[in-house]
């Protein structure tokens, strides 16, 4: 990891952040939520608190913004540069901007939140199927209205949930009118629109009036971006016309024909050599949880590390089940020191009711109206909390012939006499407190009973209450090419087989030395388990290799027996 | 015998981002990342002064430190990232 020149942080542990501008490419609820996730990866492993103010000057001021946006950093439209941020500081210090030329989405293709219908504001699901016809985007099919729909589940004909994709017909964003819908046609300079408009404005976005004269009422919105919208080029929002022409040729999809970048793109009217109104088609997007995950970390003091994995490394790429890295928190930890004390009491659920009133005629024909729904949002248990919602333990071992999980600053315990369960969570800092958060593997060694952590590049060895470390483990004589030990398999009394990647080394425990002939590769020695295991250990007279939420189960002659879930044959949730 | 399609290549108005050479993307990038020192030089000096930069570039992405301009240098110049300098910023 790297830190910014002098070490720039905060000299507060309450910092506090105030979102200034939305996307039209989410749901206003859906970037609060990624911005709050994005700072809860920083606020797990520090002392560090995160604060929204809705008002006056925060320490992290966020903003969408295309091209010039304000400061002497200039973004570069779609792809490319997709946000930046500045070290803590006064002023713009701190600040995260993201680039709304981007496509924003939970990183997996469209991440479209409902409105009114009967599925109380669910998200649309991709594809679903409306009278036997498969979907990947809303629709206006089976409406009259021009009212884009989706349907909450995969099959509308056997579910009939449904909701409006986002839309100017239904509500706006930011301006000053209040969230209102669109009016159309309004006046604005005594032209007549009908439809949204960049016109008026330098920065790009989308806007229309909510009364039908902006000239005598003043009053506007932002439009959100459609479900089906382009982004970037010259029409953005609007949605791709099929067939168009293009360079006498007609298209019934979207073409990177005229590009040199193999970017899709589309016109957004019958005719690209008419009318020049085009933009790029929709793709999976970026996670916009982690850019902002990754901005915080800027804003926090810390500079881009050289380590693929870490979330500092500058360079974007998706990751499904998201943890931080060992250099991101050590990094973090550098300047804020760690997480201390238990985490405050998670408040009571707070019951919201949203009614969704809807007209007879807002229903996708072959449905029924619904009247009147009411929703009540209950907060989620915290899945760090609970070892049944953990889809990936940083690591597992065999702790007093207790199997022991390890997952961000907790770990559980499991009995071998019991069938009730997880106990636990117990935080490692009360037990190990030398220990950082994360454990990428852990063993005891059967001759001393001591207790061997690793994190990173480094180790602990605990003997009762007394430590010794952290030191390298290059020390034990594994190269500086590991960046962490993944796994750890007791071979014999005094020694310890020692996993990372796609390798296995043995280490001597009472020389504290690997032994010669070391590396070797993993799948030469153990055939048929995955090679990016990222927990192994011996349990029962097994050896146990984890991905994810599976577990292979090899026996001692070193054949798999089993392929099982770690959730319910080890945790027996 | 096919014959192979020949792409024509248009200027798409409000595009932001340009055609360039991989050689102006290359200069482009170091530039704005911080690699490159942006006083001017010249002739030898520049080009020495290039490879240490691309040397700089592939040792912060992991790349094998060549000092040229090669193929995964040049992708990983394209790929998505963020806007903040890796060097002097």
């Amino acid at each position: 990891y790297k830190t910014f020149d002098g070490d720039l942080k905060w000299d507060h542990h309450d910092v506090t952040y105030r979102i200034m501008r939305y996307t039209p490419d989410m749901d206003i609820s859906l970037v609060d939520d990624a911005f709050a996730r994005a700072f809860k990866v920083w606020s797990d492993v520090t002392p560090l608190t995160f604060t929204r103010l809705f008002d006056g000057t925060a320490d992290i001021m966020i903003s969408f913004g295309k091209a010039d946006h304000g400061d002497p950093y200039p973004f570069d439209g779609k792809n490319g540069l997709l946000a930046h941020a500045y070290p803590p500081g006064e002023g713009m210090q701190g600040d995260a901007h993201f680039d709304d030329d981007e496509y924003w989405t939970l990183g997996k293709g469209a991440a479209v939140k409902t409105h009114y219908g009967n599925a109380n504001g669910a998200m649309c699901h991709f594809p679903f199927t409306f009278e036997g016809k498969s979907y990947t985007t809303c629709t206006t099919d089976g409406r009259t209205d021009n009212l884009e729909w989706c349907a909450t589940t995969a099959d509308y004909s056997r579910d009939k949930k449904f909701g409006f994709c986002p839309s100017e017909l239904l509500y706006t964003f930011g301006g000053n009118a209040g969230g209102d819908k669109c009016v159309f046609p309004f006046v604005f300079l005594g032209k007549e629109y009908d439809s949204c408009t960049t016109e008026g404005r330098s920065d790009g976005y989308r806007w229309c009036a909510t009364t039908d004269n902006f000239d005598t009422d003043k009053k506007f919105g932002f439009c959100p971006s459609h479900g089906n919208a382009v982004t970037g080029g010259n029409s953005e929002g609007e949605s791709c016309h099929f067939p168009f022409e293009f360079l006498g040729k007609q298209y019934d999809s979207c073409t990177s024909e005229g590009r040199g970048d193999g970017k899709l793109w589309c016109s957004t009217t019958d005719s690209y050599d008419n009318d020049k109104k085009w933009g790029f088609c929709q793709d999976d997007g970026y996670s916009l949880f982690l850019v902002a995950a990754h901005e915080f970390g800027h804003a926090l003091g810390l500079d881009h590390s050289s380590i693929r994995e870490a979330l500092m490394y500058p360079m974007y790429s998706y990751v499904e089940d998201f943890s931080l890295h060992p250099d991101d928190i050590e990094g973090i930890q550098y300047l804020y020191g760690r997480k201390t004390g238990p985490d405050p009491t998670p408040p009571q659920p707070i019951p919201t009711t949203t009614d969704y009133e809807i007209d007879p005629t807002d229903v996708p024909e072959t449905t029924e109206a619904p009247t009147t729904t009411t929703t009540t949002t209950t907060r989620p248990v915290d899945p760090t909390k609970d070892a049944c919602k953990i889809t990936k333990f940083d690591t597992i071992t065999v702790i007093g012939a207790e199997l022991h999980f390890f997952k961000d600053g907790n770990y559980w315990k499991m009995s071998d006499r019991s069938d009730e369960g997880p106990k636990g969570p117990f935080a490692i800092s009360e037990k190990w407190p030398a220990l950082p958060a994360v454990i990428d593997s852990a063993f005891e060694d059967l001759l001393t009973r001591k207790l061997y952590f690793f994190s990173g590049t480094r180790f602990w060895v605990y003997s009762g209450q007394s430590v010794l470390g952290p030191r390298n483990i290059e020390k034990l004589g594994l190269p500086n090419t590991v960046q962490k030990v993944e796994g750890a398999l007791q071979r014999g009394k005094g020694k310890v087989l020692l996993f990372s990647g796609e390798s296995f080394w043995r280490l001597d425990v009472k020389a504290q030395k690997i032994d010669k002939g070391y590396p070797r590769y993993t799948d030469a020695v153990f055939g048929g388990i995955p090679n990016d295991a990222h927990d192994v250990f011996q349990y029962k007279g097994h050896f146990y290799f984890c991905r994810d939420r599976f577990y292979w189960r090899m026996n001692s002659r070193r054949q798999v027996d089993r392929v099982g879930y770690v959730k319910y044959d080890l945790l027996k949730c | 015998w096919s014959l192979p399609l020949k792409s024509v290549f248009v200027t798409f108005p409000g595009d932001i981002i340009k055609n360039m050479t991989d050689s102006e993307l290359a200069e482009n990038y170091l530039n704005k990342f911080g690699y490159m020192d942006t006083m001017k030089r010249s002739g030898f000096q520049s080009m020495v002064s290039t490879a240490k930069a691309l040397k700089a570039m592939q040792k912060q992405m992991g790349l094998e430190e060549t000092g040229e301009l090669d193929k995964p240098t040049i992708e990983a110049m394209k790929r998505p990232r963020c806007g903040v300098p890796d060097v002097g910023n």
